[in-house]
C-alpha cells in the first residue's frame, strides 16, 4: 500500500506538468511568478483549460479528466490553437 | 475553419518555395514528392500556384531542424510537437519547419510528411487550427490513408484568396455532424458492448467524457478497412466484428483485423454473384441466426451450420413487415432489432414481427 500513493502521486505530478506545458504552449498560460501568485485566486489554468475542452468537443469541466490528458498527449501541431 | 488573427495573407497570390534540407528518413525524391503533392492540394482549390526554387531566398522555405532551432518556439523532442509554420510574411514568414526528431515516412507509420505537410503549409497561407475533426487544418495528428481538403479546409483557403480559377469549383468531404437531424448511416455495429455508428470516413459512438457523442476517424482504431463501410455485424460468442463493403469483407478482433482478409462474400456465404454488396447486417444472439439485407430482399446465414438456410432470399416485408423495402444499418440491442432508414430508426420485435417504436436516426447521441 505504501507503494500505490507514492505511484498516483507521481502520476499526477506528470499529468499536472503535461497540462500545463501543453496550456503554455497552445493556449496561451503565462507562466510567469505572478501568474502563480494569481493562480491562488481566479485560477487561468481552468480557464484555459476550458477552451482547450471547447476547441476539443470535450466535455468543458476545466478538470484535467483522462479524455481531456487523452487528447493533449496526442502528437500534433506547434502551432497555438488560440492567437498570442 | 480559422482565418489567423489579423488575418494574414500573401497578396502576390504566385509564391516560390525551396527545401533548404532534406531529412534522412526518406529519400530526397521521396521529400520532394511529399511536399510537392502538399502543394497541389492547396493550388488546386485556390488561385494561388507555386514554383520550387533551389537557390536564393523563396517565400515558403522548407527546413527539417531540432530542438532549440533559434525561432523562440523549439521543438520537444518524439513525439508531441511535429512541426510548425509561419503566417504569410517577409523573412520567416511562411516558413516551415519539421521536427527532425521525428520518424518521417510515405506511408501508414507515424508520421506521414505529405500529411503533415499539407497541414503546415495551411498555416503559411494563413489559415488557423480547425475544430472540425475531419479538416487536415485540425490540430492533432490524424492519418486516415488518404490526404484530402475537407470542405471546411477549402472554404478557409477561398475566405482568403477566392474560388481556384478551374471551371468546375472543388468541393470537399463534409464531416458529419452528429446532432443534425438529417444524419444517416452507412453501418451500425455492436461491438464488446458497445454501439458503433459509421459514416463516410467516421465512426460515432456515445462516450461520457463527450457531451454529444465522439466522433472521429474509423482509421484511429483500424487503419487499413477502408472508408465508406456499407454493413456491420457482431459476432458475439467469436467475439468478432465483420465489416462489409462491395463483394469483400473484413474481419476483426477488438483493434486487430483477421488474418486472410478481406474475403469474398460469395465463398464464405455462399451469395450468388448477383450480389454486389450488402446493405445492412445483423446477427441474432439468441438463435445464431444473421439476417442480410441486399435491396429489397433478406438473407439468413446460420452462424452455426456456416450456410445460407433454405428459403432465402425473401423480400423484406415478409420477415419484417413495416420497415419499408430498404435497410441502410441495423443492429440488436436487448433482444430488439432496430432498423435505420435515411433519418428513420424502428425499433422491432421479432418475436411478435412488429415495429414498437418509430425514431429519429440518431436518437442514440445526446443531442
Amino acid at each position: 500500500s505504501h507503494s500505490f500513493p507514492a505511484a498516483t502521486s507521481e502520476t499526477q505530478e506528470q499529468d499536472v506538468e503535461t497540462v500545463q506545458k501543453y496550456l503554455e504552449n497552445y493556449y496561451n498560460l503565462k507562466n510567469d511568478a505572478k501568474q502563480v501568485e494569481r493562480q491562488r485566486n481566479n485560477d487561468p489554468v481552468v480557464e484555459k483549460l476550458k477552451q482547450m475542452q471547447k476547441f476539443f468537443g470535450l466535455k468543458v469541466t476545466g478538470k484535467p479528466d483522462a479524455e481531456t490528458l487523452n487528447v493533449m498527449k496526442q502528437p500534433r501541431c506547434g502551432v497555438p490553437d488560440m492567437a498570442q | 475553419f480559422v482565418l489567423t488573427q489579423g488575418s494574414p495573407r500573401w497578396e502576390d497570390t504566385h509564391l516560390t518555395y525551396r527545401i533548404e534540407n532534406y531529412t534522412p528518413d526518406l529519400s530526397r525524391a521521396a521529400v520532394d514528392h511529399a511536399i510537392e503533392k502538399a502543394f497541389q492540394l492547396w493550388s488546386s482549390v485556390s488561385p494561388l500556384t507555386f514554383t520550387k526554387v533551389s537557390e536564393s531566398q523563396a517565400d515558403i522555405m522548407i527546413s527539417f531542424v531540432r530542438g532549440d532551432h533559434r525561432d523562440n518556439s523549439p521543438f520537444d523532442g518524439p513525439g508531441g510537437n511535429l512541426a510548425h509554420a509561419f503566417q504569410p510574411g517577409p523573412h520567416i514568414g511562411g516558413d516551415i519547419h519539421f521536427d527532425e526528431d521525428e520518424r518521417w515516412t510515405n506511408n501508414f507509420r507515424d508520421y506521414n510528411l505529405y500529411r503533415v505537410a499539407a497541414h503546415e503549409l495551411g498555416h503559411s497561407l494563413g489559415l488557423a487550427h480547425s475544430t472540425d475533426i475531419g479538416a487536415l487544418m485540425y490540430p492533432n495528428y490524424i492519418f486516415s490513408g488518404d490526404v484530402q481538403l475537407s470542405q471546411d479546409d477549402i472554404s478557409g483557403i477561398q475566405a482568403i484568396y477566392g474560388p481556384s480559377q478551374n471551371p468546375t469549383q472543388p468541393i470537399g468531404p463534409q464531416t458529419p455532424q452528429v446532432c443534425d437531424s438529417k444524419l444517416t448511416f452507412d453501418a451500425i455495429t455492436t461491438i464488446r458492448g458497445e454501439l458503433m455508428f459509421f459514416k463516410d470516413r467516421f465512426y460515432m459512438r456515445t462516450n461520457p467524457f463527450y457531451p454529444e457523442a465522439e466522433l472521429n476517424f474509423i482509421s484511429v482504431f483500424w487503419p487499413h478497412l477502408p472508408n465508406g463501410l456499407q454493413a456491420a455485424y457482431e459476432v458475439a460468442d467469436r467475439d468478432e466484428v465483420r465489416f462489409f463493403k462491395g463483394n469483400k469483407y473484413w474481419a476483426v478482433k477488438g483493434q486487430d483485423v483477421l488474418y486472410g482478409y478481406p474475403k469474398y462474400i460469395y465463398r464464405s456465404f455462399g451469395f450468388p454473384r448477383t450480389v454486389k454488396n450488402i446493405d445492412a447486417a445483423v446477427s441474432d444472439e439468441d438463435t445464431g441466426k444473421t439476417y442480410f439485407f441486399v435491396a429489397n430482399k433478406c438473407w439468413r446465414y446460420d452462424e452455426y451450420k456456416q450456410s445460407m438456410d433454405a428459403g432465402y432470399p425473401k423480400m423484406i416485408a415478409e420477415d419484417f413487415p413495416g420497415i419499408g423495402s430498404k435497410v441502410d444499418a441495423v443492429f440488436q440491442k436487448d433482444g430488439f432489432f432496430y432498423f435505420f432508414h435515411g433519418k428513420r430508426q424502428y425499433k422491432f420485435d421479432t418475436k411478435t414481427k412488429r415495429i414498437l417504436t418509430l425514431q429519429k436516426a440518431n436518437s442514440w447521441f445526446n443531442c
